[in-house]
């Protein structure tokens, strides 16, 4: 499974 | 990293250029209206987070909005030559014939199927992530069946294909420094890559080979 990760990128 | 911030800035001045120009000259010749407005779908699903005011930084909330107000500012200017210039208006509506929902509907169903959660932001998120990945594709069409290239559009779309490549090594510097790997991230943003380099492929077979065009 996939861990959400922050989307911090534009 | 210092990719990231020279893609960010690429990416900015892609805009910048395709904004000045069509400030300056009131002129649209070659750029897609389709495009654009995807671009603005795209920043708008993908900031949606501006909403929930969990900013990260200054920087990168000023550009959302920057990239958000850019986007619409273009459409604005576009729909402003349409009173001044109606037979340019017309004649690039005329050549700008890509079905957007061929790639809307797509980009919707992918978005269902590959995302992080399922919540209305993060399939926002992801939705954004493909339309990106495809947004040119109505601007390199119209690009291939002319064969004919202006500045602004060369200029603006080599920004804009600088922005994505400059990603890459952002995402292998990231993943070595950070162990950080963002899979739906780095898969969309390989195949925008792809087709960009697919305008580079069409842009030296047509526009350098080809006659009645001067390089910048």
């Amino acid at each position: 499974t996939s861990t959400q990760l922050e989307h911090d990128e534009l | 990293n210092i990719f990231r911030i020279l893609g960010d800035l690429s990416h900015l001045a892609s805009i910048v250029i395709l904004l000045r120009t069509v400030q300056k000259t009131r002129q649209v010749d070659g750029i897609s209206l389709k495009t654009q407005l995807l671009y603005v779908l795209v920043f708008c699903t993908r900031y949606l987070d501006l909403l929930t005011f969990r900013w990260k930084s200054v920087y990168n909330t000023l550009m959302k909005m920057v990239f958000i107000g850019a986007s619409v500012r273009v459409i604005q200017l576009i729909q402003e030559c349409k009173t001044r210039n109606a037979v340019a208006y017309k004649d690039m509506m005329a050549r700008d014939t890509f079905q957007i929902k061929y790639l809307v509907g797509p980009c919707a169903i992918l978005a269902l199927v590959f995302n992080y959660k399922f919540t209305v932001l993060e399939l926002c998120w992801s939705f954004s992530l493909w339309l990106e990945s495809v947004a040119i594709l109505p601007q390199l069409f119209m690009l291939s069946r002319s064969g004919k290239a202006g500045t602004l559009t060369t200029h603006y779309i080599f920004a804009l294909g600088l922005y994505r490549a400059l990603y890459i090594p952002n995402w292998i510097w990231r993943y070595y420094t950070e162990g950080r790997l963002e899979k739906l991230s780095v898969f969309t943003g390989l195949l925008q890559t792809a087709l960009y380099s697919d305008f580079f492929y069409i842009y030296y077979k047509k526009v350098i080979k080809g006659a009645g065009f001067e390089l910048p």
